[in-house]
């Protein structure tokens, strides 16, 4: 452990809070891609299927757990609660996301530590977190009007994997670690944010309400 | 590789 991976899972944790307080407190999940949120939910699935096979650790377990409830909670609010699921912008969310379960599942199938159904799940997981941002920010460029806590929600998500490739390049020299799967992968996804990071910043730093071109 | 195997991160 350290501080960088510590600061990477509390913002991803804050990210998912930012999401939870934006719908329990406006009743609203305006700008926010349910077909992002279903990835998540399948990513968390086959990632942390571990639980019952491997030992209990007192830092990850609690946070698979956590991220398990409180995907499926926002889900749950996205498509069945009375008042939020009115507010899903469905004609806006156009990205076909089904088309990225398939190559990531043949990519985990041909590319994985070892040939095992926990672990191809795991690759699996991986690949598809990398890509599961795209719905989102495909739908945020279709938003003229992007409220605070959504933008604050996909910088943080953003965030996280960031904070995540600084740990991986202190573990490689510190620890001697090295996991080139999640590696690649986390580039990727660290890389598909750079435009919305350069929009964030922007708009931050203009003191004015964010909007993607 | 084992250590590979470990996943020792979320």
């Amino acid at each position: 452990m350290n501080a960088f991976r510590l600061l990477a899972d509390l913002t991803h944790l804050l990210s998912i809070i930012i999401l939870l307080v934006k719908i329990r407190t406006t009743k609203s999940c305006a700008g926010i891609s349910l077909k992002t949120q279903d990835l998540y939910v399948l990513v968390f699935i086959s990632r942390y299927l571990d639980l019952f096979t491997r030992p209990l650790s007192l830092y990850n377990t609690p946070f698979k757990l956590v991220f398990l409830a409180t995907s499926i909670t926002i889900v749950y609010y996205m498509r069945y609660h009375k008042v939020v699921k009115q507010t899903y912008n469905k004609d806006s969310d156009t990205f076909k996301h089904y088309f990225l379960i398939l190559p990531c599942a043949v990519l985990a199938f041909f590319i994985n530590p070892k040939f095992t159904f926990i672990e191809v799940l795991w690759s699996f997981s991986i690949y598809l977190e990398a890509v599961a941002i795209l719905p989102q920010l495909v739908l945020l460029q279709s938003s003229s009007n992007i409220d605070n806590l959504t933008g604050n929600y996909v910088f943080m998500l953003g965030a996280y994997r960031a904070l995540y490739l600084l740990n991986w390049i202190y573990r490689f020299f510190a620890e001697d670690v090295v996991r080139w799967i999640p590696w690649i992968a986390g580039l990727v996804q660290t890389a598909l944010y750079a435009d919305f990071f350069y929009y964030y910043i922007k708009s931050w730093r203009n003191n004015e309400r964010l909007k993607l071109p | 590789s084992a250590e590979a195997l470990k996943h020792d991160e979320l």
